[in-house]
Order: structure tokens, then C-alpha cells, then sequence
């Protein structure tokens, strides 16, 4: 289904933006 | 963390569920942290990727005869919009003060916000798969409905002729369904109540086959025919009243449960 596949790539790029604005702070802990 | 109820559903969101709690965490304990990175290419792969759902969101309502899901849908669209608002924001504040504490929060605003309205979209749009599925199950108890008014063979065949597709379809929708839900009893229920109604259907066929036998014998023992027979109709509707109620289940707490 379309909306499966939009809602996939939605989530792959927040999963993306969150693993980068993790990154920064996970150096500090 | 959330729980999902289907395998596809867990699948898509539960990833970027735990990044989000993790996210947080490392927000609280990074307290005054560190420099934010420049985030604008991320933010703007998601805003291009919720631009098409929202574009396919819309294709999807407009092609659905189901009111429920043209009445939900839309404000779940909305969230994920509002949501994809606040990431670019976040990051435009995070570009003029990288240490920026109100950016951050409405960086964790923004992917909770993703997070929950994609949960709804695909909420929605599973509860419209799932009335499809219920749609199947009431043609067969409609089916089921007339039984008793079958009284000659010629009847009896095209009664056959109707419920057999229809039997097939929910039976194959509801099997399928069982397999895709992550809440073990609710899935052993569907197909428990579904291997029931696969073995009561034969036997209600005997049923209707003896009970227009003996109507046609001169009628001796016809009352009795006609009991086991709608004893046999009204547990596979009480079996397929069941299925329906399980396949509404979305949340575990409904049932009474964990």
C-alpha cells in the first residue's frame, strides 16, 4: 500500500534527523 | 514505549520510537550539551517525505467510500504536518544559537510529533482495513441468517453457492489478519474461532441436508431437524460475532488484559 510506503519513509528520515541531533549530545555522556 | 498491534505497524514505527526515547533521555542528561549539528538537510528530507504523505493521505481519503476513515484521516495529516512545522523551526533556531534549549525541545516536540501522528495515520488506516475484514464477516452471518428458511435442495445448492465464496474470502481475511497481530491471545482467538466455524460449516450442510430430507420423508422428526440445524447456524454466528469483536480490539487494555 502507498500510505505504508510514505509513512516507511517518513520514519526512516526522522529515525535519520534524531540519529544526528543524538549524535552531538551522546558525546558529552 | 508504545505499543503496536499489527507486526507492519510495529515494524514502521517502533525504530524511530525508541531513537525518540533516547533522544529525550540524552536531552535531560546532556542538560546545557552539546553544539547542535546542522540539521537542515535531515529536516528537509523529512518535510519532502511528509509532503508525500500528506499528498497519498489525500489520494486515500478522496478514493475511500469509508466515512470513518475520510473523517480521521485528515487530522492526523495535520499533526504531521504541525509536527514536520516545528522540526524546520528547530532547526532555524538551532542555526543562529546551536546551544539553543528551547530548539532542542521543539526538536523533541517535532519527532514526537512525527512519531504520533504517523501512529494515528497508520491507526486509521489499519481500523479501515480492519472494517473491510468485518464487512466479509457480516456477509457470511447474513448468509447464515437465511439457513433456516432452506427447505429444498435446489435451495440448498444456491445457499452453498453464496455463503462458499463469501466463507472463503473472510475466512482467508481474518486468517491473514490473525497472523499480522503482535498480541498472541487475540490472534489465538481469531484463529481458534475461525477453525471452529471451518469445521461447523460441513456440518450445518448435513444439517440442512437432513432437515430437507426429512421434511420431504413426511416430516417425522422435522422439529428436531430443524433444532440441530439452527443450533449449528447460531454457533457459527456466535464464533464469527467473536471474530468481529477480537479484529476491533487495537489496544490490549480493551479486552480487559495486560
Amino acid at each position: 500500500e502507498m500510505i505504508l510506503s510514505a509513512a516507511r519513509s517518513i520514519i526512516t528520515a526522522t529515525s535519520a534527523l534524531v540519529r544526528a541531533a543524538s549524535a552531538a549530545q551522546r558525546e558529552l555522556i | 514505549m508504545p505499543v503496536f498491534h499489527t507486526k507492519i505497524i510495529e515494524s514502521i514505527l517502533e525504530p524511530v520510537a525508541q531513537q525518540v526515547s533516547r533522544l529525550v533521555i540524552l536531552h535531560e542528561e546532556a542538560e546545557d550539551g552539546n553544539a547542535m549539528p546542522e540539521l537542515a538537510r535531515p529536516v528537509q528530507a523529512v518535510a519532502l517525505a511528509v509532503n508525500n504523505l500528506v499528498k497519498v493521505g489525500h489520494e486515500t481519503i478522496e478514493s475511500s467510500d469509508d466515512a470513518t476513515l475520510r473523517n480521521d484521516m485528515p487530522p492526523a495529516l495535520r499533526r504531521v504536518e504541525t509536527a514536520s512545522s516545528q522540526l524546520q523551526q528547530a532547526s532555524d533556531m538551532l542555526r543562529a544559537d546551536p546551544y539553543s534549549g528551547p530548539a532542542r525541545k521543539k526538536l523533541i516536540e517535532g519527532s514526537r510529533g512525527i512519531l504520533q501522528g504517523t501512529s494515528a495515520l497508520l491507526l486509521c488506516f489499519d481500523e479501515s482495513e480492519v472494517r473491510k475484514i468485518v464487512k466479509e464477516c457480516k456477509k457470511v452471518l447474513d448468509y447464515l441468517g437465511v439457513a433456516e428458511v432452506i427447505d429444498t435442495m435446489e435451495d440448498l445448492v444456491q445457499f452453498l453457492r453464496d455463503i462458499s465464496p463469501a466463507l472463503s474470502r473472510a475466512a482467508r481475511e481474518v486468517a491473514a489478519r490473525a497472523s499480522e497481530l503482535t498480541h498472541v491471545p487475540h490472534a489465538d482467538t481469531l484463529a481458534r474461532c475461525l477453525d471452529s466455524v471451518k469445521q461447523l460449516a460441513p456440518v450445518l450442510i448435513c444439517a440442512m441436508k437432513m432437515y430437507i430430507h426429512t421434511l420431504q420423508e413426511g416430516g417425522k422428526g422435522v422439529e428436531d431437524a430443524a433444532e440441530n440445524r439452527n443450533y449449528l447456524a447460531q454457533r457459527m454466528a456466535d464464533e464469527i460475532h467473536e471474530i468481529i469483536r477480537v479484529l476491533q480490539l487495537t489496544s490490549y487494555i480493551e479486552d480487559g488484559g495486560e
